[in-house]
C-alpha cells in the first residue's frame, strides 16, 4: 500500500516490525560454531540469498553451526564493521533482521562492500607548493 | 563505494536515461513523482539525465511493483525482510515488494519517520538507481547504498561516498559544484591494497 504520510495507514493495516520474518533470526542469539539448533539451515539460506555462502553449495543446509556458516558470519561482521566474532551475537542479529535491499554483498565469492568491487591502486604525491593530493590510477 | 564485477555503467552513447512504470500497477502520479525526485538526486551529481516516458517496454529502465516470484528468480518475501532489488547496468530493471507499506509523502523534519512498520520509497528509490547506475553496496553507514534501511527511517541525501563512487563511472555534472554533498566521508579507502573482504 502507498500512504501519504505514517498517520494515513489505517490502525487495523499496522503491522508491527515483528511480523518481519526475519526477526525469527533473534532465536538464534549466541549460536557459535561447533552447536547445533532446530532451524539454523534458515539463516544459512538468508546468507547464501546474499552472496555469503556459495551459490553453487546446494541449499538444503543442515542445522549445524559447521565452518559454512562461520566465515559467512565473519565475512558479514567484516562488511557491516561489527566486531568479527565468528558467533550470531545480539549486535550481528539485530542488522540481519532489518529489512533490506535484496542486491548480494559478495558476488562470486568477493565481497563488493569493502573496496572488493574493484581493484585499485594509487601511485601517490604531493605538491609541495599547492599542498595537492595527486593519484593516478593504476 | 563499490561496483559490481567488471565496473559495469551506461554506455557514453546511453546517457540520456528513459524511465517508465509497469503499466499493471495503475500508479498515482503522487507515487511516479517520488522516483522523478530520486532520479534528479543522482543527475544533479553526474553528466546523465533521466526523463520519464510512457513506453514500458523500451524505455532504459523499468520501474514495478510485484510480490512473490516475479519473472526474475528473485521473488519478493513479503511483509519487510527484503524491500526491492535493482539490475547493474544496462538492463534497467527496478522492481519493489508491493508487501510493503511505502510512505510517499517525502515529509518527515527529523529524518526518522513515526511508523516503524512503513518504509520510505523515496529512501528505497534513491538506493535502487544507485544500483541501476552500477554502484554495489557500501560499508559506509550513513551513505545511501548501504544494504539496509530501518523501518520509520529516512534517508535520501546522497553522501560523499556515493557522490565519489558515481563520479568515478560518468565524471561529474559540470553544474554540480560540490555543495549538494550533506555528509562528508568519515573514513579513508583505497589504502592501496586493493581487493579485502
Amino acid at each position: 500500500g502507498f500512504y501519504p504520510n505514517a498517520s494515513a495507514i489505517p490502525p487495523d493495516l499496522r503491522r508491527n516490525a515483528t511480523e518481519n520474518a526475519w526477526n525469527a533470526f533473534l532465536n538464534f542469539t549466541g549460536c557459535h560454531a561447533g552447536m547445533k539448533v532446530d532451524g539454523l539451515y534458515k539463516i544459512k539460506q538468508y546468507f547464501q540469498h546474499f552472496g555469503y555462502i556459495p551459490q553453487t553449495l546446494p541449499g538444503n543446509f543442515s542445522d549445524d553451526f559447521d565452518d559454512i556458516l562461520k566465515n559467512a558470519v565473519e565475512m558479514y561482521q567484516r562488511n557491516f564493521k561489527l566486531n568479527i566474532t565468528g558467533e550470531l551475537d545480539e549486535l550481528t542479529l539485530q542488522r540481519v533482521v532489518i529489512p533490506r535491499c535484496g542486491v548480494p554483498d559478495v558476488v562470486n565469492g568477493t565481497s563488493t562492500m569493502l573496496n572488493g568491487g574493484r581493484r585499485r591502486t594509487y601511485e601517490v604525491s604531493f605538491s609541495g607548493t599547492s599542498q595537492r593530493f595527486h593519484a593516478v590510477k593504476r | 563505494y563499490s561496483f559490481f564485477p567488471g565496473e559495469p555503467r551506461w554506455p557514453e552513447r546511453r546517457r540520456n536515461l528513459t524511465y517508465a512504470f509497469e503499466p499493471q500497477n495503475n500508479l498515482a502520479e503522487e507515487v511516479k513523482s517520488v522516483f522523478s525526485r530520486a532520479f534528479v538526486r543522482w543527475a544533479e551529481v553526474i553528466p546523465l539525465t533521466f526523463r520519464r516516458v510512457e513506453s514500458f517496454s523500451t524505455s532504459d529502465i523499468s520501474i514495478g511493483f510485484y510480490t512473490g516470484e516475479h519473472g526474475d528468480r528473485e521473488p519478493f518475501d513479503g511483509f519487510m525482510g527484503t524491500l526491492a532489488h535493482a539490475f547493474s547496468p544496462p538492463t534497467g530493471h527496478f522492481h519493489l515488494d508491493g508487501a510493503e507499506n511505502w510512505i510517499v509523502s517525502g515529509e518527515d523534519g527529523d529524518g526518522f519517520l513515526t511508523e516503524r512498520a512503513a518504509v520510505d520509497l523515496e529512501s528505497v528509490a534513491v538506493h535502487e538507481i544507485g544500483h541501476l547506475l552500477g554502484l554495489g553496496h557500501s560499508s559506509v553507514q550513513d551513505s545511501i547504498m548501504f544494504p539496509t534501511i530501518s523501518t520509520g527511517r529516512r534517508k535520501v541525501d546522497l553522501h560523499s561516498d556515493d557522490v565519489e563512487g558515481v563520479q568515478y563511472l560518468y565524471g561529474s555534472n559540470p553544474n554540480f559544484n560540490g555543495s549538494r554533498t550533506p555528509t562528508p566521508a568519515t573514513e579513508q579507502r583505497d589504502t592501496g591494497s586493493g581487493n579485502s573482504g
